[in-house]
């Protein structure tokens, strides 16, 4: 469903450059649960916003569920978006003026989706936070702010969970229950890719991909137990 | 050095309250290294950001060093803050139209510092980020943006750092780093609390107090290697 070729991505800040991927090649396989390892500053978000097409690659090529994405209108590109794809960043980017609940419900509104209000009460329960959901994002906690922006990715039922450090500011318990919603997603059959620092978090899935300095270097298969 | 007794403090929400602090008692020495474990919603931020003079408990008293805080005027609290507090925000809270090496130098500037920008360069060179240092936020990895924070914390030269969750961005080598830079700055005999949902992070301090439902429940002594 994920099939990067060769992806080069270069910013331009003032006077310099900043190579960020260097010509990364990855496939995921329809609902494969794939996590990316590597160190800060190794290209890890720069490459899942260009796989959640939020942003273009410099070069390369990239086709989600078969389609090049490089020839949709930037229109098209935001439905394919919307539709297909729950990214959680990772500095949530929940709207500050808008509660937990109305952050949650906002892309099924969008979408023109019934109940969402009820659908979005239960994303917050899933993640334990309906008592929360009248809570601005300035009122909650780094964890529940996360947990947030977790629960606004799954309620869109997307075909992909694209996921940057979603357990980073979770305690082990809160961790394990955001593992546990992984699984049961992706058991439904959903495709899941999780950037983790965390090689804990890592074994939950089912193939490590390691970047550094914008490069896969290499990637395993986690033994299933 | 903080003397804190039965803090309360509660949240007022539209019609409904938060007790987020429910009769905390801590005392942390002079030079002491002390991690803060919990679960996610706990308390242990707000109990931070109290610790640090950037907010008012509810009920309960403050002293740092010997001196209780809320006789002190806005004035007086912010200055205690510049001078002595070294604050790193859960969510880094960096000026985002500033570079990372004007977010380090601006508190020194502020307490008419000589040298400022040669201390703020010495700082982001110590978290291994000289080559970022005129990227703005939104132009720096998330585990960058998390050790400009650091870095700006440190070049105070505080008596207390506050460390709400440093390293939850982090792989585990720059991890090691930031943690050693905490060693070096506690073996100066600068005073360390940090928050931190990694136990092996929690490790590397003298003593551990755990949080839970705004409550202390219990504290260990970290066995010295
Ligand atoms: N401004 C606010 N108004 C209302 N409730 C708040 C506010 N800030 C925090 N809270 C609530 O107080 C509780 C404690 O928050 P706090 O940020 O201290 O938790 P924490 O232990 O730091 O959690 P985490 O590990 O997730 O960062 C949370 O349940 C949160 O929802
Ligand atoms: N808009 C931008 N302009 C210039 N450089 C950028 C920009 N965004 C990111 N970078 C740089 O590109 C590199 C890769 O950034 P990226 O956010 O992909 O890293 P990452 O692997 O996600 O790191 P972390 O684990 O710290 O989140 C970093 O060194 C960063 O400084
Ligand atoms: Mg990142
Ligand atoms: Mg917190």
């Amino acid at each position: 469903i994920i099939d990067a070729r060769d992806l080069h991505k270069v910013y331009h800040t003032g006077s310099t450059e900043v190579h960020a991927l260097r010509g990364v090649t990855l496939q995921v396989a329809r609902g494969e649960f794939l996590a990316v390892m590597g160190p800060s500053g190794s290209g890890k978000s720069t490459l899942l916003h260009i796989l959640g097409c939020l942003d273009h690659a410099t070069s390369g090529e990239y086709l989600f569920d078969g389609q090049p994405v490089d020839r949709l209108t930037d229109r098209e590109l935001a439905c394919l978006r919307n539709q297909r794809v729950g990214f959680v960043f990772q500095s949530f980017n929940l709207l500050p003026r808008e509660t937990a609940l109305e952050n949650v419900t906002l892309p099924l509104l969008y979408a023109g989706v019934r109940n969402a209000r009820r659908r979005g009460i239960a994303a917050l329960e899933i993640v334990g936070l309906a008592h929360r959901m009248h809570h601005y994002p300035g009122q909650l906690s780094g964890g529940e702010q996360q947990r947030v922006a977790i629960a606004r990715a799954l309620v869109k039922e997307p075909d992909v969970i694209l996921a940057d450090e979603p357990t980073g500011n979770l305690d082990s318990r809160t961790t394990e229950q955001i593992l546990e919603i992984f699984h049961q997603v992706h058991r439904q059959g959903i495709t899941i890719v999780i950037i983790t620092h965390n090689r804990d978090v890592a074994a939950h899935a089912e193939r490590i991909v390691y970047l550094r300095d914008g490069l896969i270097v290499g990637q395993e298969r986690v033994p299933t137990i």
